[in-house]
């Protein structure tokens, strides 16, 4: 028996729920 | 209360549509409530959090960044047509606190609290080395460049003379040496080529504001002064604010929905734009 860590993919893209996005330009 | 319960807040994407409408029912608040200085528009929402209210709603607690625009909270103009400051022109940022409940659907603004501060010099030398910084508007060539150009305008007026309602921005350029600003002028009960002392006109009971853009060169053995004001539309008469000691010629930028509002007549309302009268 072989006990290891599942192969990880790429990771997907991290969603950051804030700050929200730019609307303009930031200061 | 039982522990654990009812102080659990729900975590909203800042990019949420709920979030983004809670933001703009803010973001109209603080426009519709400054009275001096230009109006602001939503640049980013910073954090969000949702808490249950009890018996019903939700309490939505919010931080938002926003950017000065070009138009004076005088102006008509829906804010949603109104350019942002760019860089260039020494841009201004907001950051904003609110508390806002929503009932039935329907979001109101509980809290309200921004500090509004310019860029930083360093951040306008990197992206335009020669642009001109903004000036402290008690800056004596920028009284006399205000004073100079509101003399020009009532010049050549052939109705009410004008009276300086606030100073809104100032800059000092070197070469040539000009000052340019910017100020909100409102008519008075005086015809402009009749007065004789200033300080005996009144505003009208119809309040009648404007804008003005001036710039005052500096040339030798004189200066010139080019001056441009757009006059809006009147605004009507409405009763006048309460005596609470809350009436002050500047209202602080942190605005409390609980206490009885400034003056109410000082508030934009019309949206039809006459002028630019010169």
């Amino acid at each position: 028996v072989v006990v290891g860590l599942a192969p990880t993919g790429p990771a997907g893209p991290v969603v950051r729920p804030c700050p929200g996005r730019i609307r303009h330009f930031k200061i | 209360a039982p522990p654990g319960l009812g102080l659990v807040y729900r975590e909203l994407n800042c990019d949420d549509p709920e979030t983004e409408e809670a933001a703009q029912v803010a973001m109209d608040y603080v426009n519709a409530h400054l009275l001096q200085g230009y109006k602001h528009i939503l640049n980013q929402i910073d954090k969000v959090k949702v808490w249950p209210r009890r018996p019903t709603g939700e309490l939505f607690e919010l931080e938002l960044d926003t950017l000065e625009t070009i138009c004076h909270v005088l102006d008509p103009t829906p804010v949603a047509n109104c350019t942002v400051r760019q860089l260039t022109e020494h841009a201004v940022e907001g950051d904003c606190d609110f508390r806002l409940l929503k009932l039935d659907g329907q979001f109101a603004v509980l809290f309200a609290n921004c500090d509004s501060s310019p860029d930083s010099a360093e951040d306008v030398r990197k992206v335009c080395p020669d642009c001109p910084l903004l000036a402290p508007l008690n800056d004596t060539r920028v009284v006399h460049a205000v004073e100079a150009a509101l003399a020009a305008f009532n010049a050549q007026s052939n109705g009410s003379y004008y009276q300086i309602v606030e100073v809104s921005r100032a800059q000092l350029a070197p070469l040539p040496p000009s000052t340019y600003v910017e100020f909100a002028v409102a008519a008075t009960d005086c015809v402009a080529k009749e007065v004789t002392d200033p300080a005996k006109c009144n505003l009208l009971a119809e309040k009648q504001y404007g804008f003005c853009k001036a710039t005052l060169t500096e040339k030798f053995g004189g200066e010139d002064v080019a001056v441009t004001c757009t006059v809006f539309q009147t605004q009507p008469v409405v009763p006048q604010p309460q005596p609470d000691g809350n009436n002050v010629a500047v209202p602080p930028l942190a605005v409390d929905p609980a206490a009885p509002q400034p003056a109410p007549a000082n508030l934009p309302a019309a949206v039809r734009v006459v002028g630019p009268l010169v």
